[in-house]
């Protein structure tokens, strides 16, 4: 497979080139706009004004928040979809294993790496839930990867995020080159 | 040189002027 | 909403994740490129009025319609570019010949880029291994024994 697609970024870091941060940076964010957009009005059919109002709430693509994202004049707000709000926060730090990463993701831990370029007091604690998740998943995704050799995967990636599912996957190529090498 | 000409002939010379350029650096992951 | 046309020549290719490469999606790709112009004649005349009546409201606006188009350019950049890494590898599991089938997924400025990438790993390959050169491509897998 000599095919190597660009990777996506890591953290914070989005590859310009990379498929998967492009449909990563298309996930939807909770927003607010804090200014007039003239002209823009294609939020509501009915409104007879071409704008789109002050105060008007959207979800808007995470590549757009991040491009009218500005400290000094701020053009939009975000705030955290809920999977990474404090309520979920505690879920994930009592079992992340219970959590169906795929339905709430699936960019779970992408998602939440890009939050943090939006300024929020609850960055820190966003940040360590989403590492902590990571760690917690980590030794089963690995263990049934390890123990998977030539059966049916799906059921055992079914709830995976994104990026668990390559590490799912490099763990699988992982035991099977070892297999091929025991067997010459 | 061949990437840069190719993606400029078939897209990149048909978008806006300041968008004309793509840095292919950013092809080289961090 | 715009940009919906560029993330769909993303997720087409997304879902041939396998290294396939799907036919070159010429009207998606101008369509794209219609919308790129039409954001960038809006914004024109925006910028002109807001500068020469002081319309700083359009400011947001101005940003807004840039935004797409920088999009817009990494959606066709990164599809345009991830075709030529499957075009790439076609070389080295095909050889320098590729079958019809594949030929005819490919755009007329594609089978120039991949006679170019032959030519440049043919000059690399002469320059390896002393007079006759060595084929990289061959054995790509270590031998049974």
């Amino acid at each position: 497979q000599s095919y190597l697609p660009v990777p996506p970024g890591v953290g914070m870091e989005e590859n310009f080139l990379s498929l998967d941060d492009i449909l990563l940076s298309q996930e939807k964010l909770p927003t607010r706009t804090e200014c007039v957009f003239p002209r823009l009005g294609f939020v509501e059919k009915t409104s007879d004004t071409r704008d789109i109002p002050e105060g008007t709430k959207m979800e808007m693509p995470l590549w757009l928040a991040k491009g009218l994202y500005d400290n000094k004049r701020r053009l939009v707000s975000v705030e955290q979809p809920k999977i990474y709000r404090q309520g979920w926060r505690t879920v994930f730090s009592a079992d992340p294993n219970v959590v169906d990463l795929h339905k709430m993701g699936p960019y779970y831990y992408g998602l939440g790496s890009q939050l943090l370029h939006f300024d929020s007091p609850e960055n820190p604690e966003i940040a360590q839930t989403v590492l902590q998740t990571y760690i917690g998943r980590f030794r089963r995704i690995m263990d049934s990867s390890q123990n998977a050799y030539n059966e049916d995967t799906s059921a055992l990636v079914e709830r995976l995020d994104v990026l668990e599912r390559s590490l799912f996957r490099t763990g699988q190529i992982g035991l099977n080159d070892f297999q091929r090498w025991e067997k010459g | 040189a061949n990437t840069e000409t190719y993606l400029k002939s078939v897209a990149l010379k048909h978008m806006p002027p300041n968008l004309q350029a793509v840095d292919l650096g950013k092809s080289v992951q961090k | 909403m715009f940009c919906e046309k560029a993330i769909e020549l993303i997720r087409e290719l997304q879902r041939a994740s396998d290294g396939q490469l799907p036919a070159f999606n010429e009207d998606g790709i101008r369509q794209v490129l219609e919308e790129m112009k039409a954001l960038y004649e809006q914004n024109q005349t925006d910028v002109n009025e807001a500068k020469s009546e002081g319309r700083s409201d359009l400011i947001p606006t101005i940003k807004f319609r840039h935004c797409c188009l920088l999009r817009n350019q990494r959606c066709i950049a990164a599809y345009l570019y991830d075709r030529l890494l499957r075009i790439r590898s076609l070389r080295w599991e095909y050889g320098s010949v590729l079958p019809t089938s594949i030929r005819f997924h490919m755009c007329a400025e594609e089978l120039e880029w991949f006679n170019q990438y032959k030519k440049s790993l043919a000059t690399y390959m002469r320059s390896l291994g002393g007079d006759e050169g060595l084929d990289v491509t061959q054995d790509m897998q270590p031998p049974k024994s």
